[in-house]
């Protein structure tokens, strides 16, 4: 464990207690898209019930249950509890556009041909571009909350500070993991026209909005 | 151990 990781955990743990506290403040999921949730329960379930299986920390089994469990219960809330503050009309990305491919890439990139290591690719490429139907949305309105955009720069930030923990490790432990790599690679760039706007705008005071 | 299929990421 070093430092970059350590502070990139600890801001993806922020990044949902800040969803978190969005919906239950604003007793709404507005400006939230539902498919980019539902993606995350499955990334988290396809690679965390490992758990099960793996023992490696305390540190990191608790952090499992935790996303995997907030997850649920996130979606728990969009479709429940909160449920006409969401809107489906614009959350409205093909998500077979992302599975699909997820798994055929999965099938071909993996570090073992078992049901568990491919389940382990899978998850890893669908975190990369889970994001997409909520970017997706945010382009579609033009605008976001505050504090929407507070969620989202903590998640960007999370894996944006997982690249140089692998320098670091690289470095220091001489391993090196390109599916993780490749894939952390892809997902940090989808977030950088946003952390643009969100550096440049919403931390000077600004609103979140895009240009027409 | 630190090899890429230990997954003792998150």
């Amino acid at each position: 464990m070093n430092l970059f990781r350590l502070l990139g955990d600890l801001s993806h743990l922020a990044s949902i207690l800040v969803l978190l506290h969005k919906i239950q403040t604003s007793r709404s999921c507005r400006g939230i898209s539902f498919k980019t949730q539902a993606l995350y329960v499955a990334v988290f379930v396809a690679r965390y019930l490992d758990l099960f299986w793996r023992y490696i920390s305390l540190y990191n089994s608790a952090m499992k249950v935790f996303f995997i469990g907030s997850s649920c219960y996130i979606l728990y809330l969009m479709k429940y509890r909160y449920r006409p503050t969401n809107d489906p009309s614009i959350d409205t990305f093909r998500i077979e556009y992302l599975l699909v491919p997820c798994a055929i890439l999965s099938l071909i990139f993996n570090y073992n041909f078992m049901p568990t290591e491919i389940l382990w690719s899978f998850s890893i490429f669908l975190e990369s571009v889970a994001i997409l139907p909520q970017l997706f949305m945010l382009q579609r309105t033009g605008e976001a909350e505050a504090i929407t955009t507070h969620y989202l720069a903590a998640l960007g930030i999370y894996r944006a500070l997982y690249i140089p923990n692998w320098i670091y490790r690289y470095f220091t432990e001489g391993v090196i993991d390109p599916i993780a790599v490749t894939a952390g690679i892809v997902q940090t760039g989808l977030y950088l026209d946003f952390f643009y706007v969100y550096f440049t705008k919403v931390l000077q005071g600004q609103k979140f909005e895009l240009p027409a | 151990s630190a090899t890429p299929e230990a997954h003792d990421e998150l």
